[in-house]
């Protein structure tokens, strides 16, 4: 494993822990999207379907059980969190899952590796990875303050994608035969979405502002 | 083989 995948990884689950810190102590989920915690949810199960026939490592089996349980948990604490839920800001995060798992879904049956099982949904879940986030995005957009925490969260997600591109290119030259064009496509587009947030986070972070995203 | 190598990402 090299060093910008592992980073990546490490950043992956900053993101997650900021999340649940967020959550946990201040009780709150004000700004968090539902809709794109509930996908992250569903690109999980489909990703890890093979996490008890396919054993690679002891550390992708840990970090597989913390991204479904974290995931899992989130949505749980949104949804069913006596004090948590009441801030969830329902009117504004009305994005539909369909619109996006469906499109998903019909793309990973018409294009993806190996038409079995288990690869149409590891398709599906990189298809669905890749634009998991726009609730969460239309979301930052409609609320006037973002909190740090909420800033902190969705820019870790983001450095997450861009070192597994440098991940990517690093596997290209180093390993013979690792070309997996549906893997860089979606994982291309899912870390171009971040572009404009990034734009903005850095600018609010340059001139010491608030973080606002423009209508 | 093909299939550990394509599922050893997270």
């Amino acid at each position: 494993m090299n060093i910008f995948r592992f980073s990546g990884d490490m950043t992956h689950l900053m993101s997650v822990l900021v999340l649940l810190l967020k959550i946990h102590t201040i009780k709150s989920c004000a700004g968090i999207s539902l809709k794109t915690q509930e996908l992250y949810a569903l690109v999980f199960l489909a990703r890890y379907l093979d996490i008890v026939t396919n054993f690679i490592s002891l550390y992708n089996t840990i970090m597989k059980l913390i991204f479904l349980g974290s995931s899992f948990m989130i949505v749980w604490y949104i949804r069913r969190h006596r004090i948590v839920r009441r801030s969830y800001d329902k009117e504004h995060d009305t994005f539909r899952h369909l619109f996006l798992v469906l499109p998903c879904f019909i793309l990973a049956l018409l294009i993806n590796e190996r038409s079995a099982f288990k690869e149409i949904m590891w398709t599906f879940s990189l298809y669905l990875e890749a634009v998991a986030i726009l609730p969460q995005l239309v979301l930052l957009q409609r609320t006037k303050n973002i909190d740090n925490l909420t800033g902190q969260y969705v820019f870790f997600l983001g450095a997450y994608r861009a070192l597994y591109i440098c991940n990517w290119i690093y596997r290209y030259f180093t390993e013979p035969h690792y070309v997996h064009w549906i893997t860089w496509i979606s994982g291309l587009v899912q870390t171009l979405l971040y572009a404009d947030f990034f734009y903005y986070y850095f600018n609010s972070w340059k001139n010491n502002v608030k973080l606002q995203l423009p209508a | 083989d093909l299939e550990s190598e394509f599922h050893d990402e997270l």
